[in-house]
């Protein structure tokens, strides 16, 4: 389960509170996973007592509106953040961020869905620059399911997509597939790079301007540890 | 089905107060908190092997506050989360208090006795401001996090209420304690603050506080 709780002195009207909690979750607590599964507690409250003083902020399109908007986005981000790190068992802390999509809804249920998947998970614990599961997902996360009519929104063209490790350290992105094109893969780079906890997956789908970003971990053995000793 | 009971591996929660060394770094050693909040964390042993760690966290404001929050979309919602939503929508989103949290419980899939417990913890918080009714039902939002399908040990939660409000203050170190408090099976406490200003007040120094828990069972889709 996820809780959070962030207190502020400064001065907003009640009725703004929702909407700027709404955005500032979306684009951070909303965008983390670590195993997939939606919790029957999560809760992230806001309160705002107004102890600094100054003048309250009362209108959506004032200026103060919109800096408190950045704050808050950023403070609640890097609070995610931290429950990523915290993952049961985690090693790794991944960022995915998707480029290139026609659609925000379409780059997020990509970085969603490479972010859930077990065998990309597992890779990354393994540190495997394991590109194919990379793109499996991303060629799978806009699927129709099942039984329902097809519907499959054409964002993923297998030939524009890129795929990139983006190493925590600064160093040079490594190219591993270019253009739907696997480039040649320097193992021993690929190695190094996955050596460090931080991470950055590119998936550029070269089909538009609209992007995403997720936040996720890797999975490990102490992960199914921890939860096979977890008792209702 | 050769496999015995004695093959499976238990976990082991770090010892208490030992934080992974790797994780360290994420723990502060100071903070700049916002005025007129207060937080404590308190030990209730909402579960039965704890036996000293706190895992109930209050966190109140000196006077009524604006408050806002998102709710998982799970079906099966806890009933904190209810209560919590009602509380909110009652007050349009002002004349809030306090919070109030326990770990250990999650009070989820409890029925009606359950929703009896999240309300009895949020009248219980209200309690502790001394103010009389204002027709408008609770203002402490209550969370609860841990086990589903239990209920909550409701009487030894409601007697420490008090004990958590007598706790309360606005040091690193009840931040911090508070932050511990939330925590399940969470290996380091997840606080940070932060300064601010706003154009039109360019003079004020605002400040933002939060405490965040989580570690498995995270997908969040709330709104």
């Amino acid at each position: 389960t996820l809780l959070g709780m962030i207190a502020t002195d400064a001065p907003i009207a009640p009725s703004l509170l929702p909407s700027l909690l709404t955005s500032a979750v979306n684009k951070s607590f909303n965008s983390i996973t670590i195993d997939g599964d939606t919790s029957t507690n999560d809760t992230v409250a806001v309160l705002a007592n107004g102890a600094a003083g100054g003048q309250e902020i009362t209108s959506e399109s004032s200026e103060d509106y919109t800096a408190f908007q950045k704050t808050l986005t950023e403070f609640a981000t890097d609070l995610a953040k931290l429950v990523v790190r915290d993952g049961e068992g985690a090693t790794k802390f991944v960022t995915i961020h998707v480029t290139g999509s026609p659609t925000e809804f379409g780059a997020r249920k990509i970085a969603s869905t490479i972010a859930r998947s077990p065998l990309v998970k597992t890779a990354l614990y393994g540190r495997d620059a394991n590109w194919g599961r990379i793109a499996c997902a991303t060629g799978y996360a806009l699927l129709s399911e099942p039984g329902q009519p097809i519907n499959e929104v054409e964002e993923v063209t297998p030939a524009n997509i890129s795929v990139s490790f983006i190493p925590g350290d600064g160093s040079p992105e490594l190219k591993l597939l270019v253009n739907g094109e696997p480039e040649s893969v320097d193992e021993a780079r690929a190695s190094e790079i996955l050596e460090h906890e931080d991470l950055e997956i590119h998936v550029n789908l070269g089909s538009g301007k609209e992007e995403a970003t997720y936040w996720t971990c890797d999975y490990s053995h102490e992960y199914i540890t921890i939860n096979g000793d977890y008792r209702t | 089905p050769a496999m015995s009971q004695t093959s499976i591996r238990h976990y082991s929660a770090p010892v208490e107060g030992a934080i992974p060394v790797a994780k360290q770094k994420y723990v502060p050693t100071s903070g700049t908190y916002p005025k007129g909040f207060l937080v404590s964390g308190t030990h209730v042993g909402v579960k039965a092997t704890n036996k000293s760690n706190p895992d109930l966290a209050f966190l109140a404001s000196e006077t009524p506050c604006a408050a806002a929050a998102v709710f998982t979309k799970n079906k099966f919602q806890a009933a904190p989360v209810t209560v919590s939503r009602d509380i909110l929508k009652r007050r349009n989103n002002k004349g809030i208090r306090s919070v109030i949290v326990n770990s250990g419980c999650a009070n989820a899939v409890t029925g009606k006795g359950g929703m009896e417990d999240a309300e009895k913890m949020s009248f219980e918080a209200d309690k502790c401001f001394g103010e009389s009714s204002d027709g408008q039902g609770g203002s402490s939002i209550v969370m609860s996090t841990g086990v589903i399908g239990q209920r909550l040990p409701i009487q030894k939660i409601l007697l420490k209420i008090p004990t958590a409000y007598d706790n309360l203050g606005s040091s690193h170190e009840h931040w911090l304690t508070a932050a511990r408090a939330i925590c399940t099976t969470d290996t380091f406490p997840k606080l940070i603050s932060r300064t601010f200003s706003l154009p039109s007040s360019p003079s004020v120094e605002y400040r933002m506080a939060g405490m965040t828990k989580g570690a498995g069972m995270i997908h969040p889709n709330m709104a």
